[in-house]
């Protein structure tokens, strides 16, 4: 039914005049989150709908977010982590505020990219269980051997902070600052570049409408 | 994807843009910032913004704009040579996953060379690129722009990385284009896209559809706008450029800046595989100039190229059984000039 369609429809096109007028006329909203350091247990992070904590310096990171896939086909997301905090819980606050502020997008971009991906490919999946959980150790145990002043290693550091952040934040977990080397949904769509080739490198069936020359 | 980088006449501007390409259940979108109160000493791009997905920690476009005064796009180098996928060149163990590295490298660098030199470290053999970075505290309108450091490009294939400074380019052409071919020989060879530029133009570094209109159409951008219309351009069914000798129709929606592989004809037949009937097209634009750059600030654009092609309409369309749950129906949406608070 399909194919005997034209490649191209006259009928849906839309004038760039009502285009620009529809988006000039707009308006956003926009929420705000404050990651805030719970005031009874240090150990603990909260997350407060607004822009402040308690008190000011409680404060670990703030994230405003306007969700306008409907009427621009973007969300936007500024995220900031104060200066007053270590690094480790500045990153892991940047990711609890993403995690809380973009849950429902998170969760359709889980539905159309992650939760099908081993539907037909069981063995690939279980291969490709294997070498990553074997890379993310890898990657635990380095981060733990190099010297804590090394730049790049600690950059890795801070980034799976922040990944972990992500993932307690969105999953509702306890928000204690830890750094978590997971493999979980969250760090699925991280590697969604790398894995045009991991496929290949583990011999995933391609699927009939994949592209053939994998990448972005 | 496609990337450009384009001076403007008598260098009174400057201009890098990228279009993502890919699946469209990529097309849930959220463009970033983060500022992290790290110490600029230590970690000089500490604020990052960039064109991303829902729970992604980069962009994967990739289009990154730093606090270093840097901007990092890529566009993909397929790997034809399927030797280099063994495990003598890619393994779990002593590599960095490529969006890690990409990550750090945004972060720690403060010029081009910096950022190719890091990201080099642990190669992983996967999301096997051809990066741009651009250095814009090199560039002053209206000045010529220097000899070197300016462009620094770096192409990755399994096993093996090399980065060039293209500043000379840059300054001899006034452009540097990126369309997914890699340029240095030595990856061209490793990779396969030797052989196959001998068999099909398509593969060709110079050759192919996009290099040839990029070629041909660069003079055209002097603003935001016509970067945009560049950019976003697929004509297909006209451009010279874009004719293959495919049946029912002689041309391919892959043949444009910003790919239509959805309006293809399935069950068509294409001399290319990667010309037919696909889930692939141009998701997005994003480009700066100067002045938007100094504030941090892009453009972007939501959802495949239209006019004079169709709006993108899930309602209408072949592809059938792709997900997208979330999206709009219909992407006839325009631009959005980011400003960040």
């Amino acid at each position: 039914l399909h194919a005997e369609r034209k490649p191209w429809a006259e009928d849906n096109r839309v004038p760039m005049e009502k285009v620009l007028s529809d988006h000039s006329s707009a308006k956003f909203k926009y929420e705000y989150v404050a990651v805030c350091v719970n005031s009874t247990d240090e150990t603990l992070l909260d997350i407060v709908h607004g822009k402040e904590c308690k008190n000011a310096e409680s404060r670990v990171a703030l994230g405003k977010y306007s969700n306008q896939v409907n009427t621009t086909g973007w969300g936007i997301l500024e995220i900031e982590t104060f200066a007053s905090h270590s690094y480790d819980v500045q990153a892991y606050a940047a990711g609890v505020a993403e995690g809380e502020l973009t849950r429902l997008q998170i969760y359709y971009h889980y539905k159309n990219t992650i939760e099908t991906m081993c539907t037909n490919h069981t063995l690939f999946c279980k291969r490709l269980y294997k070498y990553l959980q074997k890379n993310l150790d890898w990657l635990r145990s380095e981060v733990i051997a190099q010297p804590p002043t090394d730049p790049f290693w600690r950059q890795v550091n801070l980034t799976f902070a922040q990944l972990t952040g992500i993932y307690d934040s969105y999953s509702k977990r306890n928000l204690t600052p830890e750094i978590g080397f997971d493999l979980h949904p969250i760090y699925m769509m991280q590697l969604a570049g790398d894995m045009f080739d991991l496929n290949k490198l583990l011999n995933k069936t391609a699927d009939p409408l994949d592209y053939p020359e994998g990448g972005r | 994807c496609s990337g450009f980088v384009k001076l403007a006449p008598g260098n009174k501007d400057l201009f890098i843009s990228h279009v993502s390409m890919s699946s469209l259940s990529w097309m849930q979108r959220i463009l970033k910032i983060y500022k992290f109160g790290y110490d600029v000493n230590e970690v000089p791009g500490h604020i990052l913004t960039f064109s991303s997905y829902p729970g992604a920690l980069v962009s994967m476009d990739d289009y990154t704009i730093t606090s270093a005064g840097l901007t990092s796009i890529e566009t993909t180098i397929a790997i034809f040579n399927n030797e280099l996928y063994t495990d003598k060149y890619m393994k779990p163990e002593g590599q960095v996953h490529c969006w890690i590295r990409s990550m750090i490298s945004n972060l720690l660098a403060k010029t081009g060379k910096q950022w190719v030199d890091i990201f080099g470290n642990y190669n992983s053999g996967t999301y096997n690129n051809q990066w741009t970075v651009l250095d814009w505290k090199h560039f002053t309108p209206g000045q010529p722009i220097p000899d070197k450091d300016v462009l620094w490009i770096l192409e990755q294939t399994p096993g093996y990385f090399e980065t060039r400074d293209m500043s000379w380019y840059l300054k001899k052409y006034t452009y540097f284009s990126s369309y997914n071919i890699p340029f240095l020989p030595k990856i061209s060879e490793r990779s396969g896209f030797d052989g196959k530029s001998k068999q099909f133009s398509w593969y060709e570094w110079g050759g192919s559809p996009r290099a040839r209109i990029f070629d041909r159409d660069h003079n055209k951008v002097t603003d935001i706008d016509s970067l945009m219309a560049l950019m976003r351009y697929n004509d297909y069914t006209h451009d010279e450029f874009a004719k293959c000798n495919c049946t029912p129709f002689p041309y391919t929606g892959e043949g444009g800046i910003s790919a239509r592989g959805d309006l293809n004809v399935p069950g068509g037949t294409y001399e290319v595989e990667s010309m037919g009937f696909r889930d692939h097209a141009g998701l997005d634009f994003k480009g700066t100039n100067y002045e938007m750059f100094k504030k941090m600030q892009f453009r972007a654009w939501g959802g495949p190229p239209y006019d004079p092609l169709p709006v993108f309409d899930w309602n209408h369309t072949n592809l059938t059984n792709v997900r997208h749950f979330g999206q709009p129906d219909v992407w006839n949406f325009t631009y959005v000039d980011l400003e960040w608070e």
